[in-house]
């Protein structure tokens, strides 16, 4: 639940 | 960041500020989908809650803002200021056929089941279709004026040049995001058919597009 990814791209 | 990815972004962004300044300049969004437009605000919206969480770089999250700041001023020069000019008849896509399947698909298939995440997997679901309202209307009244056709032209160069740039990063970085590829080719083959008719009648005849 706690997981934020990282997204690099618009 | 590659040439591709830098190219794409800047495509996404002069296909954005070609619409907008053709309703500003016109004072008119005919023949523009405001649904489609509001389903752009819509992805924007869902995938860059991340500005509060994580910084990737400057020009990480000077696009991020000015994306949300066109496409939220775009829908509301469409739905309240232009509001006469739109058509509202010929715009009929029904939406929630997008929607409910795109958000359902969200949950089940993402990569944490985390609020966050499953609002940017919905982001990269919708995208890839919230075009289909636009194309629609196009298909329905059977025309649409060139400017509307450049426009879709660099929103389907950006998502050629998308691809490139994961072609790209899988080999030189061994990046593969599976939700974003898989979603970016489905979303890409929708332009095809209308890359055909922009180079055939677009480029090659005057003014307005018209379908066969």
């Amino acid at each position: 639940w706690r997981r934020i990814l990282k997204h690099d791209e618009l | 960041m590659n040439i591709f990815r830098l190219l794409g972004d800047m495509c996404h962004l002069v296909a954005i500020i070609i619409l907008f300044l053709k309703i500003w300049r016109s004072k008119s969004c005919a023949g523009i989908s405001g649904k489609s437009q509001v389903l752009f605000a819509l992805v924007f919206t869902t995938r860059y809650l991340d500005l509060f969480t994580s910084f990737i770089s400057v020009y990480n999250t000077v696009m991020k803002v000015v994306f949300l700041v066109l496409a939220y001023a775009t829908v509301y020069l469409i739905y309240l200021r232009f509001r006469s000019t739109y058509n509202s008849e010929s715009d009929s896509f029904r939406v929630e056929f997008l929607l409910v399947p795109v958000a359902g698909l969200s949950f089940l298939e993402n990569y944490a089941f985390a609020p966050l995440e499953i609002l940017w997997t919905f982001s990269i679901y919708l995208e890839s279709v919230a075009i289909l309202p636009q194309l629609f209307m196009i298909t329905k009244t059977g025309e649409a004026e060139s400017i509307t056709t450049h426009y879709l032209f660099f929103l389907g160069l950006y998502r050629a040049l998308y691809l490139a740039n994961w072609v790209w990063r899988y080999h030189t970085e061994g990046f593969f995001d599976q939700i974003a590829v898989v979603s970016g080719v489905v979303q890409t083959i929708f332009y095809c058919d209308f890359f055909y008719l922009y180079f055939t009648k677009v480029l090659r005849g005057s003014g307005k597009m018209t379908l066969p």
